[in-house]
């Protein structure tokens, strides 16, 4: 463990905890995407299989568990909660998720280290991750105002890839450890998604302004 | 399990 991962973890774990937080505080989550949501519940359902099959670490084990169950409590929270449930607007949320989990599907069907059931879910759960921010982030493009802890969210995410980028580059020289290119496109292409959120979230940083993303 | 093959990251 690098500090790099260390950083890249605790800003994931950082990032679950703001919006989870914000949700269960204030009970309202204005500007929150429940497909965003939803796609990150089904990438860690996906992807975390392997708790039953492996076990690498008690770190590696309850954070999964964590992610496991921040992301559907979320879901929950969005979708069942009376009070909750009330603040969140369907009609700016309006992304498909098929259009997002199809291409996924089809993209690790074709290109995969080993065609098992688990390492094929394994795939595509590395490709919709890549993606999933994507109703987030166009909700965020179209509702103009976005409060605070939305904001922490979203940087906070796109820290943690950036994050995962250098320690791929740390392991790579220190340890010789070699991640597959799978998984370094789909980060790269992850990581670029918030290249234009982060521009403007540094700008209205620097100038002490609301952050607003244009439109 | 091999040890390679093993997902260490989250």
């Amino acid at each position: 463990m690098n500090i790099f991962r260390l950083a890249g973890d605790m800003t994931h774990l950082a990032s679950v905890l703001v919006l989870l937080l914000k949700i269960h505080t204030i009970k309202s989550c204005a500007g929150v995407s429940l497909k965003t949501q939803e796609l990150y519940a089904l990438v860690f359902a996906t992807r975390y299989l392997d708790i039953f099959t492996d076990f690498i670490s008690v770190y590696n084990t309850v954070m999964k568990l964590i992610f496991l169950g921040s992301s559907f409590s979320i879901v929950w929270y969005i979708r069942r909660h009376k009070i909750v449930r009330r603040s969140y607007d369907k009609e700016q949320d309006t992304f498909r998720h098929y259009f997002l989990v199809l291409p996924c599907l089809l993209l690790a069907l074709l290109i995969h280290e080993k065609f098992t059931v688990k390492e094929l879910l394994w795939t595509f759960s590395i490709y919709l991750e890549a993606v999933a921010i994507l109703p987030q982030l166009v909700l965020l493009q179209r509702t103009r105002n976005i409060d605070n802890l939305t904001g922490q969210y979203v940087f906070l995410l796109g820290a943690y890839r950036s994050l995962y980028i250098l320690n791929w580059i740390y392991r790579y020289f220190t340890e010789r450890h070699f991640v597959h290119w799978i998984t370094w496109i789909a980060g790269l292409v992850q990581t670029l998604l918030y290249a234009d959120f982060f521009y403007y979230y540094f700008e209205s940083w620097k100038n002490n302004v609301k952050l607003q993303l244009p439109a | 399990i091999d040890q390679k093959d093993q997902k260490d990251e989250l």
